[in-house]
């Protein structure tokens, strides 16, 4: 463990506490993409499937992000779903899930179940974000809490990219699957991050040029 | 073991 990875962590910790803030305080889920939160789900599922113990820090994480997920859903499909509009959450998740399935089948460290689960999830996870953009890119503006969210997010993936060199020299290894889609990951969020550094963080209301 | 390659990572 080293302080990048830590504190991406901590920031997509972070990331779920500043979304279930938004959706308690403003007792809404609007501007939140479902599938966006369906698709973690998936993530965390087929990714924890493995039960490898590896640190009581390791199996807390995994317990909360599998949970906390859950329990978003369900807080968007039941408690608060007359504040969600299906109709501006339109992107096709079925475009992203098959060819993740297939990127899995194909790139994984072996073929059984659990591996190409993983390899999977580490697919799924870096275009998860994609119905949440779009919706905003159809919106044009967001709540700035739900920035925050995004933000948070966003930073997690990133700081996994300076863990990944310090792991390469300080151990020697390298996880081309999880770096390459943690690149993606990172890079989608690049129009976001700077709307967010020039707008929100300067005190203007999240809005994308028209 | 390539199989545990970045597995201790969240």
């Amino acid at each position: 463990m080293n302080l990048f990875r830590l504190f991406g962590d901590l920031s997509h910790l972070a990331s779920i506490f500043i979304l279930l803030h938004k959706i308690y305080t403003t007792r809404s889920c609007r501007g939140i993409s479902f599938k966006t939160q369906a698709l973690y789900v998936a993530v965390f599922v087929s990714r924890y499937i493995d039960f490898t113990y590896i640190s009581v820090y390791n199996t807390l994480m995994k317990l909360f992000f599998i949970g906390s997920s859950c329990y978003i859903l369900y807080l968007m499909r039941i408690k608060y779903r007359p504040t969600h509009d299906p109709s501006i959450d339109t992107f096709r998740v079925e475009y992203l899930v098959g060819p993740c399935v297939l990127l899995g089948l194909i790139f994984n460290y072996q073929f059984t179940v659990i591996e190409v689960l993983w390899s999977f999830s580490i697919f799924l996870e870096s275009v998860a974000i994609l119905p949440q953009l779009f919706m905003l890119q159809r919106t044009g503006e967001a709540e700035t809490i739900t920035t925050h969210y995004l933000a948070a997010l966003g930073a997690y993936r990133a700081l996994y990219i300076p863990n990944w060199i310090y792991r390469y020299f300080t151990e020697g290894t390298v996880d081309p699957i999880a770096v390459t889609a943690g690149l993606v990951q990172t890079g989608l969020y690049l129009d976001f991050f700077y709307v967010y550094f020039t707008k929100v963080m300067q005190g203007q209301k999240f809005e994308l040029p028209a | 073991d390539t199989a545990a390659k970045g597995k201790d990572e969240l």
